[in-house]
């Protein structure tokens, strides 16, 4: 069940460009089915390192390059992936690194290699072809050592030397539950080869990476994105679902960049919460983490040393939505702790409105989430609605929250960021304004289009009962 | 929805997590617009890669290939006003009105509902043990000043209630989000937003919603802007 695409890593949305190169790329091929026919027509090859694949066009293009070939360059690109050999681009080794393609050229004692086709200032019999690899005067293994890739080094002192290239499974190590393990194993403990997250086969799994973006689930490398104990793959093997890599441990310090921990609230999805509430939002005792009833579960609080899993608090140890806990009513699993309060936003209001704010006339020009404001006389990211001289009277200078359409909500403004066309701004009602109350309702209330449901489906409710 | 009847509420949509997997409810009040709670996400901010909207079931795990059933990726977030605890999400493209998916009405701006007024709240929620279908339950309004009194004060003017009734009848985990939804002039008007409570379904202890109405400004002006 291996896929030829297990050989190469992929950069989406990437083509790669060749610069002052005589021989271009191959030519496109189109009408293959997938990416994967694409990898099987590159990977025998020796002259070709990489190809573009086309999504909507269904073809491929064939490289003899890769990105870190002289003289190219990675351009971001709405047709193209760009698939590339992993021997050409880790920067790691897998088992002695024969097959180490990379373009290291550094002796462990920071002696530069010699070039493989030149004999001096070290004579020797090795003869660059493209099957061995030996290109200008990269650290190759030619010879199997189980030192790793070497090289003849320039100084005439020192032959040969080891390029210290580190393995896969050394040059990187997880912290905790590895969570944020990005590292290029990709097999597992017992030596099996890892299935490509972005394939369905031999698994089908719903770890689709483009629904995962922060957990990177880059190719068919060893990865946590369920808060497992430790990183894992699906495995090729169609009578082995899943199994845990064999990753070594950064050490007993704490990792770098954790979460702050919050106690009275939570921030993001709550992974950081260390508090004290103990029931879901509806009020049901939550299951204790080190009890394995009325819920049984892996989240073991001695497997999850950074989690916190203490007594029977809420917690987020699988990166979900919110803190949250298993419950004690066996016929609810698990639910989430709604009623902890998010952390008031980190951006303090500088300044306060009276009434609905269209009389603000200060300078704070962020939105609430600290975003800065874009002048109302700009056209860009958002063509305003209300410029200075469509509204002269709302004093629309610079990019200064204001309110122009009397929103009942406060001063507002469209925002520098092209996603977020409006915000309202790092502003709070003055202490001394009393929330408006609610007026009478309208008489007159006309509805169109909207509201209305076929009686015929009550009768399907009847038969669902 | 705890002490409900499975039923027909054709504007309460699914939220579903990036594990296909049902957290939330939502009302949709445009062909390209579902509006929710904000608790039902960890932050509005956070583009909403994955999650999807599920219409024109009854059922909260559908087989495939249910006839009727839409599926829509969620484009987009817009957190709401402070206070407002609500979301509007877009969806990546308008979802095909028929008998199981429909519109549901907004209130006039800063309407408030006359209590005694009989709504209903659905929802694929928790229900206390029964099938994960559609549940839909009936509650009447009571005025902020008489739901104070049980809350001691603490309903805003932006939030609405329902009495609360002898047996346990209300919304619950799974619900929130979901619509509140109260027959005026013909039509279904969405008038409140399950949010979360303390307990669900309490019994003789009113249950708070959103009040849309107050957010009817807001609504407009997103989806217009």
């Amino acid at each position: 069940q291996r896929s030829p695409l297990n050989d190469f890593q992929v950069l989406r949305g990437t083509e790669l460009q060749p610069l002052l190169h005589a021989v271009g790329p191959g030519p496109w091929q189109e009408g293959v089915a997938d990416a994967e026919e694409c990898a099987g027509r590159c990977r025998p090859l020796l002259d070709c390192r990489a190809f573009h694949y086309n999504v909507s066009s269904r073809g491929c293009q064939l490289l003899p390059w890769t990105q870190h070939s002289p003289h190219t360059q990675l351009q971001r690109s709405g047709r193209c992936d760009l698939f590339q050999k992993k021997d050409y681009v880790r920067a790691c080794i897998v088992d002695n690194g024969v097959g180490y393609r990379g373009t290291a050229a550094i002796t462990t004692d920071g002696l530069p290699c010699q070039r493989w086709s030149h004999k001096f200032p070290n004579d020797h019999r090795y003869t660059p072809t493209l099957q061995n690899g030996l290109d200008q005067n990269f650290c190759r293994n030619p010879d199997g050592d189980p030192g790793g890739p070497w090289c003849y080094t320039t100084d005439p002192a020192v032959r040969f030397q080891s390029c210290g290239i580190k393995s896969c499974r050394e040059a990187a190590c997880i912290w905790c539950n590895g969570e944020e393990y990005r590292g290029a194993v990709d097999r597992t403990e017992s030596g099996r080869e890892c299935q490509r997250w972005d394939m369905q086969r031999p698994h089908a799994h719903p770890f689709e990476p483009g629904k995962f973006l922060d957990r990177n689930l880059d190719d068919n490398y060893c990865r946590n994105p369920d808060g497992s104990e430790r990183p894992w793959c699906y495995t090729t093997d169609p009578h082995v679902e899943r199994e845990f890599c064999d990753l070594p441990r950064c050490g007993s310090e704490a990792p770098p960049h954790r979460e702050a921990a919050t106690l009275s609230c939570f921030r993001g999805k709550g992974e950081g919460y260390r508090g004290t509430a103990n029931t879901t939002a509806a009020g049901v005792p939550c299951q204790r983490w080190d009890a394995q009833s009325p819920h049984r579960h892996h989240f073991a609080p001695g497997k999850y040393a950074c989690k916190d899993l203490r007594e029977n608090f809420c917690r987020n140890p699988d990166g979900s939505e919110a803190p949250w806990c298993f419950t004690s009513r066996p016929g609810m699993r698990m639910a989430f702790c709604y009623q902890i309060r998010r952390c008031a936003d980190d951006l303090r209001p500088e300044d306060c409105y009276h009434g609905a704010g269209q009389r603000y006339r200060g300078s704070v020009s962020k939105t609430r989430r600290g975003v800065p404001c874009q002048r109302w006389a700009a056209e860009a990211p958002h063509r305003p609605q209300f410029t200075p001289s469509s509204a002269p009277h709302a004093h629309l200078e610079e990019n200064f929250c204001r309110n122009p359409d009397g929103d009942s909500h406060g001063p507002w403004c469209y925002t520098t960021d092209p996603g977020t066309a409006f915000d309202y701004c790092a502003l709070r009602r003055c202490d001394d304004d009393r929330p408006p109350s609610i007026p009478e309702p309208p008489e007159q209330v006309l509805f169109e289009k909207c509201g209305k449901r076929a009686a015929r489906l009550d009768r399907e409710r009847s038969r669902l009962r | 929805v705890v002490g409900g009847q499975p039923g027909n509420s054709p504007w309460t949509v699914s939220l579903r997590n990036r594990q296909g997997q049902h957290f939330c409810g939502g009302s949709l009040v445009k062909e390209q617009w579902v509006l929710t709670a904000e608790q039902c996400f960890s932050s509005c901010h956070v583009p909403p890669v994955g999650y999807e909207v599920w219409l024109g079931t009854l059922f909260q795990d559908p087989q495939p290939g249910e006839p009727g059933l839409q599926r829509v990726p969620v484009a987009k977030m817009v957190c709401g006003p402070p206070g407002s605890q609500l979301v509007l999400l877009k969806l990546e493209r308008r979802v095909t009105l028929n008998l199981r998916v429909a519109l549901i009405c907004l209130p006039p701006e800063q309407y408030v509902v006359p209590p005694g007024t009989k709504c209903e709240i659905a929802g694929w929620g928790e229900t206390r043990g029964d099938n994960p279908v559609l549940k839909v339950a009936s509650l009447s309004v009571i005025s902020n000043q008489e739901c104070n009194l049980k809350h001691r004060g603490r309903v805003r003017t932006s939030e609405m209630c329902t009495a609360g009734l002898l047996a346990p009848v209300g919304a619950c985990e799974g619900d929130y989000g979901g619509p509140l939804a109260c027959f005026t002039r013909d039509c279904w008007v969405l008038e409140g937003i399950i949010i979360p409570n303390r307990v669900c379904a309490r019994p003789r202890w009113p249950a708070v919603f959103t009040r849309v109405s107050v957010f009817t400004d807001w609504i407009h002006k997103v989806v217009q802007l």
